[in-house]
């Protein structure tokens, strides 16, 4: 069906994928909430975080890695380094990014000589 | 500034690139407007460097192809809608630069104020990932290019201080280079950004 056979249509809604960070504002170690599986999953893309084992999935739990993930997030993107997902945090992690990884196995950050890794 | 690991960059021999506009038929864009927003932007960094770069009609001619894709587009790396990741580009020499065809792209006029709550500025996000097909990592420098984040409706397309270093340092210097221009020095972080501009 050509798009004009709808000329009325409204345009595709605003989407942000990361969007849904926002509910996670506040949470810290130890918390257990919805949605920080997913959070995880893009800390990992972006290298804060080991991609979980095979046929596996992250949890929602707010562990010791997550929080040190955080940390060197907060660290490169010079936030306040809390290790919680305070406000400011989940702004910079919802803005829209570059897909190339920042850092790899939590070894080298933004801040190195060398960025470790997937060469995308 | 940032490498990516073994510092990966274009061999000596190789310094006058050619890139191809090679999958353009899912933005509206018109190809004429696309080759003068990717010609600027590869001179940028032409200007800081001993590099050269020159627009070929040829894919197979082409060290650098460059297209707009929609979601899964073969590389493992899928592109995830409206704002979210908005391109991505492979280390040397490899030499491939993907746009996700979701996004709003602006390509002409003044981004600042593009009525669209999702306009992304086109040369800003080409002028970073050209970074990184030339071996450039992200910065921790807000006010460098490389920075990996860049808010819709904002413009920043001047190579900061970082970004020069950086480049110079793989590539040398342009005798000709004049400088980086004085707002993105470092001190100072300076984008073009609507009132409010924020990433969504």
């Amino acid at each position: 069906t050509s798009a004009s056979a709808f000329p009325d249509l409204p345009p595709p809604p605003f989407v942000n994928p990361w969007l849904s960070f926002q509910n996670l504002s506040g949470c810290h170690m130890g918390d257990e909430r919805p949605g920080l599986a997913d959070l995880k999953d893009y800390l990992s893309h972006f290298g804060y975080l080991p991609s979980p084992p095979p046929f596996s999935n992250f949890s929602d739990s707010f562990d010791e890695e997550l929080d040190a993930a955080i940390r060197t997030y907060q660290r490169n993107f010079g936030l306040n380094v809390t290790g919680t997902l305070d406000p400011s945090t989940v702004d910079q992690m919802i803005t829209p990014r570059c897909g190339v990884a920042d850092v790899i196995n939590g070894t080298s950050t933004m801040n190195s000589s060398f960025t470790r890794g997937r060469n995308l | 500034f940032a490498y990516f690991a073994g510092n990966p960059t274009w061999p000596p021999l190789k310094r006058d690139l050619k890139y191809a506009l090679t999958a353009t038929s899912n933005t509206a864009i018109d190809k004429a407007t696309l080759s003068a927003v990717f010609a600027r932007a590869f001179a940028r960094w032409s200007a800081a460097t001993t590099l050269t770069f020159a627009e070929t009609e040829s894919a197979s001619d082409a060290d650098v192809t460059i297209g707009f894709y929609y979601g899964a587009h073969g590389d493992g790396e899928p592109f995830d809608g409206v704002l979210g990741t908005l391109a991505h580009a492979f280390s040397p020499t490899d030499g491939r630069f993907h746009l996700d065809a979701a996004e709003a792209w602006v390509a002409e006029g003044d981004v600042t104020r593009a009525s669209s709550d999702t306009a992304v500025d086109l040369e800003s996000v080409a002028v970073h990932e050209i970074g990184h097909l030339l071996g450039m990592g992200h910065s921790a420098v807000a006010e460098a290019v490389m920075y990996p984040t860049i808010k819709t409706r904002t413009r920043k397309v001047d190579l900061a201080r970082d970004d020069v270093e950086g480049i110079q340092q793989l590539y040398g210097s342009n005798p000709n280079f004049k400088g980086v221009a004085p707002s993105t020095t470092g001190s100072s972080p300076e984008m073009e950004t609507s009132d409010g501009g924020g990433g969504g």
